[in-house]
């Protein structure tokens, strides 16, 4: 579980990439 | 009936130096503050209409004790004051016309006289000399903007009264086409010392243990990136697992703004907790309905188009 969630979190972070640049 | 009273509060203050960006916020603080007025009402006043900062308010029949309408000029005047040091003291935007919203003024005209309603489709309009009247005496050479302003023809007859300490009557007069209107007004102003905001909720991470984090680098200002990673309105867009968010109780976001999160499995709402700004540093946290689960947001200024985002989750 813990693995799992820190790759959810930094997949979060990831996706406010293409966000930034509209 | 063809008599009435006109009660009309208005909202002056916003910089006109605001920029094009920064309009639609003073206009989503001007939408809130008049939504207010209107809830304020106790004494049966009818909305004629919304008049840019202002709110043309009428009742027809005999006008009403002296002691009553300031009444109501104090309930308006009150809370309006007090939504804006709330939203002074919680707001999560710094620009110009979020940071001078703190410094609005509110002023209420109040008028007895003749005048008419009449219908256009499903729209009703007043009309009448003394609803002109009403709107000439906007524009006068009182100093101040705090203040509430009485017609002569309002008081018919009757004294003035003090209905606090520092109540201070003075009397004008205002040439209009229709001739000389006589009115006096009170400043309005100290009735802001007897107004407290409520305190922030505390945040207590004392009873929670930190069980995730991470952190990532971005090609862009801290302010651009606060404005996705802080608003809920996008987060449904970036955060894994979230089908959509709905806002519930601000348009503008705040400490203590609520929203309603569609996860994956189900629902969940979650309140902004914490805030605090200063240029090179944002923070932010958000709390879950039970109070169990924080997420603390910081972001770090690195350079003029470089930003760090590091999350933090505790877990009671």
């Amino acid at each position: 579980g813990q693995k799992k969630m820190e790759a959810t979190l930094k997949k979060s972070l990831e996706n406010i990439i293409p966000l930034l640049e509209k | 009936e063809t008599k009435g009273l006109l009660f009309i509060p208005d909202i002056s203050g916003f910089s006109r130096f605001v920029t094009e960006s920064e309009i639609n916020h003073s206009r989503m603080i001007i939408q809130e503050l008049l939504e207010l007025l209107i809830n304020a009402n106790q004494i049966g006043l009818e909305v004629s209409e919304i008049e840019g900062d202002a709110i043309l308010f009428y009742k027809f029949g005999e006008p009403p004790q002296l002691k009553e309408l300031y009444k109501q000029v104090e309930k308006m005047f009150c809370q309006f004051h007090k939504n804006l040091m709330a939203y002074d003291r919680r707001k999560y935007c710094q620009c110009k016309a979020c940071i001078s919203a703190a410094n609005l003024s509110l002023k209420v005209i109040t008028h007895y006289g003749e005048f008419t309603e009449y219908h256009v489709k499903n729209f009703s309009k007043l009309i009448g000399k003394d609803v002109i009247v009403a709107h000439q005496l906007l524009k006068n050479d009182i100093a101040q903007h705090e203040y509430w302003l009485v017609t002569k023809d309002l008081l018919h007859n009757h004294p003035l009264a003090d209905f606090t300490g520092w109540m201070n009557w003075n009397d004008s007069i205002k040439q209009t086409e229709s001739g000389d209107i006589h009115f006096h007004y009170t400043q309005l102003s100290e009735l802001k010392n007897e107004i407290h905001d409520d305190p922030l909720p505390p945040l207590n991470l004392s009873d929670k243990r930190k069980i995730l984090s991470a952190s990532s680098l971005y090609e862009t200002d801290i302010i651009t990136l606060f404005h996705i990673a802080g608003a809920f309105e996008y987060r449904h867009l970036w955060w894994e697992g979230v089908e959509k968010v709905e806002e519930i109780n601000h348009s503008l976001p705040r400490v203590g703004m609520q929203s309603i999160w569609t996860l994956n499995n189900g629902k969940m709402l979650y309140y902004s907790s914490s805030y605090s700004y200063t240029d090179d540093k944002v923070e932010f946290t958000e709390t879950d309905e039970k109070g169990d689960q924080v997420t603390y947001f910081t972001l770090v200024k690195i350079a003029d188009n470089k930003a760090k985002l590091i999350i933090d989750v505790y877990k009671t």
